[in-house]
């Protein structure tokens, strides 16, 4: 199963930036960006 | 003219073997050009999904996945005797490295099937919640793909897309949809050979809707009233370095005084049984939470988004328009058969409302992402659209044919992997809505915090 995330948010300088990369485990709870 | 047709002699010789070659590579060019450009939109010019990819694509078409789904589904649910269940659940942690240590209960007599042992809980504090982040992942697995949505198209893995509209249900302007049966792309020019604006009728859970009260109108807000939601289980606790990620904000926004909101009357807070073709509102009443139980948790939420509750009347866009200096940013998670499979929230957001697409049950496996275009938006999901502290924010858990079904804590009212007949499924995009308004008296939706259980996904 799948589960797909879709969200507005702050581009730009100041904007959103994924912390995770294509292909790694990730557990609940654990942050996606900053 | 006719003369010189009459009178030129005709003179035939072999063509040279090239020539012909030349032939067919242009015939086979225009086909695979034609092929491309062809583009099958609905009225508004929006993509209408269908099933294309390889081979392997379409021999997955054919089989009666959801029926698979369900022969599945029914022999998970089979109680195993009590002396096998800790050789059979061992078993299957050593062949998908489930980590048996962190589950709740640990006694394994304790799950008498398999889809009670694949649905198990975590100990609580199991996964502690990162609070300095904005946003954290919503289940156990593996990052498949994320970006920005560039053009309202999401890129499925490197190369696919699909259309964002598709995936969370598009509504034009009259709320109706029109259906294009074909419409052909001739060389660059787009033809619509014909449209066919009808309301079709969607035959779910045995009642007939039509189409437009189905998806419901644009625009059309839902007249429910209010009442408190099911308390969801926290299984996870805000690690201890938690600080507030919510701007400071002063109580006198944040009223935990019944009074400062227009709470509902007593029957407001159980909504009326729904009546055929109503707007359904799937929020759980939980009769004996008091108001102000509910409030706190709802002011706390609010608190975490960072936005006073009492403006929040307003409704959230459906990433139709995102405000100036935002962007759309899309990720997509996959949950391998050994990972926990419940899911939580992955910040402090509102649930205004959810479409339940009836799609196909394709395997949701990377293999298969990478060759099956659209694969998001043909299969069965739920989409749980609302609105978090910078806009719009959305989840959408797609089933798959092992994992058919999907559960949502605050919905009482969502059936997933429905047996319908092929001849009355409903066509791709259909989708059953239902609203959560009824859940908090000041945020118009399901309130969550980050890190609070949501639901999962079942076997079959």
């Amino acid at each position: 199963s799948t589960i797909v995330l879709v969200w507005e948010a702050p581009e730009g300088r100041e904007g959103w930036e994924f912390g995770v990369g294509v292909g790694e485990k990730v557990k609940v709870g654990q942050g996606l960006g900053r | 003219a006719s003369e010189a047709w009459r009178r030129t002699p005709t003179k035939w010789y072999p063509l040279p073997w090239f020539v012909g070659a030349m032939l067919l590579v242009l015939v086979q060019w225009r086909r695979t050009v034609r092929k491309e450009a062809e583009v099958h939109v609905d009225g508004d010019g929006h993509e209408v999904v269908r099933l294309r990819g390889p081979w392997q694509v379409h021999i997955l078409g054919a089989l009666p996945l959801r029926n698979l789904s369900r022969v599945w589904g029914y022999l998970n649910s089979l109680e195993l005797p009590l002396w096998f269940r800790p050789y059979g659940y061992k078993i299957y942690a050593s062949l998908f490295g489930c980590d048996l240590s962190e589950i709740e209960p640990s006694d394994l007599h304790a799950y008498p099937s398999m889809g009670a042992f694949f649905y198990r809980a975590l100990k609580p504090g199991a996964r502690p919640i990162d609070a300095s982040a904005p946003l954290v992942s919503p289940a156990d697995g593996t990052v498949l793909h994320f970006g920005k949505v560039e053009g309202a198209r999401v890129e499925q893995v490197k190369g696919l897309t699909y259309s964002l509209d598709a995936l969370l249900g598009l509504e034009d302007q009259s709320g109706k949809r029109t259906r294009v049966r074909r419409a052909e792309a001739d060389l660059g020019k787009r033809k619509e050979i014909e449209v066919v604006d009808d309301e079709e009728f969607a035959n779910v859970n045995g009642i007939e809707y039509s189409l437009n009260q189905l998806i419901g109108g644009a625009g059309s807000t839902p007249s429910t009233p209010v009442t408190p939601s099911a308390p969801s289980h926290p299984t996870t606790q805000r690690s201890s370095s938690a600080s507030t990620s919510a701007t400071e904000s002063t109580d006198e926004e944040f009223p935990t005084d019944p009074k400062a909101y227009s709470t509902p009357s007593s029957r407001d807070r159980h909504p009326s049984p729904q009546k055929h073709g109503e707007r359904i509102d799937a929020s759980v009443v939980e009769p004996d939470r008091s108001i102000q139980e509910t409030l706190s948790h709802d002011v706390s939420v609010a608190k975490e988004m960072g936005v006073s509750p009492t403006l929040q009347r307003t409704r959230s866009t459906y990433g139709a328009t995102v405000r100036p200096g935002n962007a759309l940013y899309f990720m997509v998670v996959y949950l391998a058969p050994g990972d926990y499979h419940r899911f939580h929230s992955p910040t402090a957001w509102v649930v205004e409302k959810r479409r339940h697409f009836m799609g196909e049950l394709f395997s949701v496996s990377p293999y298969v992402a990478k060759r099956l275009e659209n694969l998001f938006v043909l299969n069965e999901r739920v989409a749980l659209l609302g609105r978090w502290r910078h806009g719009f924010f959305s989840m959408i858990p797609v089933g798959a044919t092992n994992v058919g079904s999907i559960k949502i804590n605050f919905d009482q009212q969502l059936r997933t992997n429905l047996r319908h007949p092929r001849r009355s499924r409903p066509p791709p995009g259909t989708y059953e809505e239902a609203t959560y308004s009824a859940a908090s008296p000041i945020l118009n939706g399901q309130p969550l915090s980050a890190g609070e259980e949501m639901g999962g996904f079942c076997l079959g």
